[in-house]
């Protein structure tokens, strides 16, 4: 199969649902909730990429031992729960790079030259290619 | 690439995490918490597929217009709020059939000749295949 430039496959950074450090957990769960996606990036105001918060973190945060405390919601931000040690791809790293990390990771996150967030790749970009390639 | 019959590919039932049909939403939750998985198959006590329950789906229920309505999460239940149509195989599916619906789904349950639930294909089996294919 021809290993197609991680551009063609990247979601931009604009078509991507994202959170900022700063937010409080409810917003996060908000956009998780409204957007559907179980998973997003975490980005600072200076648009770097850094973590990423899912809904199981969430979760994770606001069980206590007795019950959900869902106050916690209003008082821990992104930035205490996201996971920070997320694996990064380069706009011009190969086909092969990225297929290895996507094989445990559902998306993983591209920045540019000057380490901005530039977009995501995506388990299911890379999936369409395949069964493209199986066809011809 | 090779096409591997699905019984290579599938993780078997006793290994996968899932809720029945009768379970309140609490219950749910706190398996996908727990398990750290987004989404499980849900069956019913016979061990049939009835359909699949998600963080999102969950959330999207006890999201009400003021506040977060958390006391449904001890009145609904799974059923209420699973997805019912959802897409299936059978054991001896192909490969091609598999892969076109993970595009679009990152798990299929799959049906054995008896009509229960004999396990799941997931994105992370096919994509280890295909990155094993690039290699030899
Ligand atoms: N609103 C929607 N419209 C159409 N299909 C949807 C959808 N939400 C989910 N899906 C389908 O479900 C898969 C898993 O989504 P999940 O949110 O768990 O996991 C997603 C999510 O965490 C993240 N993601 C994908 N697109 C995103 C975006 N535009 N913004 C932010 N995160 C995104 O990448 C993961 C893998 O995405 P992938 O596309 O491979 O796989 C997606 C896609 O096939
Ligand atoms: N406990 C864990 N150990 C190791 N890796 C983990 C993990 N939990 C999640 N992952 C990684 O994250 C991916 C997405 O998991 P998610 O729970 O959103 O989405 C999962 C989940 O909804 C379901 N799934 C996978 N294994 C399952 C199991 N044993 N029981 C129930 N559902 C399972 O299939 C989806 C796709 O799974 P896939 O393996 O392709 O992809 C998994 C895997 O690469």
């Amino acid at each position: 199969m021809q290993q197609p430039p991680l551009i063609d496959l990247m979601i931009p950074s604009d078509k991507v649902a994202h959170v900022q450090v700063g937010n409080h957990l409810e917003h996060a769960l908000l956009v998780l909730t409204r957007t559907g996606y179980s998973a997003v990036p975490v980005l600072d105001m200076t648009y770097k990429l850094q973590g990423l918060i899912s809904m199981t973190m969430i979760m994770d945060a606001i069980l206590g031992i007795e019950r959900i405390e869902f106050e916690r919601l209003e008082t821990m931000k992104v930035e205490q729960v996201m996971q920070r040690n997320i694996p990064r791809l380069h706009v011009n790293d190969s086909f092969l790079k990225a297929l290895k990390l996507l094989i445990d990771h559902p998306f993983v996150c591209v920045e540019n030259d000057a380490g901005y967030f530039a977009g995501i790749i995506t388990r299911r970009e890379i999936l369409k290619r395949f069964n493209r390639s199986m066809y011809e």
